[in-house]
């Protein structure tokens, strides 16, 4: 199965 | 104070209905640069960053930057009570707790003003690292939202594969599968009905159906839509508005485990 990734995944809060 | 005058008032009109469904609550940002706007949905899998140049606007004064928190579904509310050729000017003094639409009819003889409340909203503000693609898909908007529309009537997902034969949109669901494959296509009357593929690497990537469906919203805006693909990061679709900015969506891809 496949997992939701979040953005959080590749971008950085700044 | 902050005086912003759009002359093509329908493109604010547009951006709203763009962005509202994706995002509730977000803080307009006002600097120098233009009108900006930075937000993740609520789950945290898709983001909507606009930019509208200063330049583009007829009047642009914004002595000191500013936030604005606003509730999108209030700010369109607002903004559908405008016409379609009205003029639109934002107004905001400086420590204000309001912001004031006006709206001015093409000859003058009818001017409102709508004044809403701002709000206090915690903003995330994400790093988006400048990245290379392995391939940029640009197409009609129209075709791209009508692929994404039939797709989900069959399933969840959509798998986007980029080869050199094109660019593929795959989905499957308990009644079936579906494949619909463009081809670049340079040979037509009009540049904004051409499909262009620039690929560096073949890519593929899946995604929620549901998020690209509402990132069409935007289609009123351009004729034309970007996409732009790489292996391991967040799929950016992208919509011009005018010539004075853009509206971009991120969207986090589901990975095999």
């Amino acid at each position: 199965s496949e997992t939701q990734h979040l953005l959080t995944n590749f971008f950085h809060l700044s | 104070m902050l005086e912003l005058r759009l002359v093509q008032g329908s493109l604010l009109k547009k951006v709203l209905e763009a962005i509202k469904e994706l995002v509730t609550d977000a803080n307009f940002d006002c600097s120098a640069t233009g009108f900006s706007l930075q937000a993740m949905d609520s789950s945290h899998v898709a983001l909507v960053a606009l930019l509208l140049r200063s330049e583009g606007f007829e009047h642009y004064r914004c002595d000191r930057n500013l936030s604005m928190g606003m509730n999108l579904n209030n700010v369109s509310k607002m903004l559908r009570c405008a016409g379609n050729d009205d003029i639109i000017t934002l107004k905001a003094d400086d420590g204000s707790d309001t912001v004031t639409f006006m709206f001015e009819s093409p000859n003058q003889d009818k001017i409102a003003d709508f004044e809403m409340k701002l709000m206090d909203i915690d903003s995330e503000h994400l790093g988006i690292p400048e990245a290379e693609y392995h391939a940029i898909v640009k197409m009609p908007s129209a075709e791209f939202a009508r692929i994404c529309k039939d797709l989900s009537s069959i399933g969840d997902t959509v798998v986007i594969s980029v080869t050199k034969e094109g660019v593929k949109f795959s989905t499957r669901g308990d009644i079936g599968n579906a494949n619909i494959v463009c081809r670049q296509n340079t040979t037509v009357d009009k540049p904004e009905e051409a499909t262009i593929i620039e690929m560096q690497e073949p890519v593929s990537l899946t995604f929620a159906l549901r998020y690209m469906n509402s990132f069409t919203k935007a289609t009123p805006l351009s004729n034309t839509v970007t996409i732009s693909l790489s292996s391991e990061l967040p799929v950016v679709v992208e919509y011009k508005v005018a010539d004075m900015g853009y509206i971009r969506f991120y969207l986090a891809p589901k990975i095999e485990d």
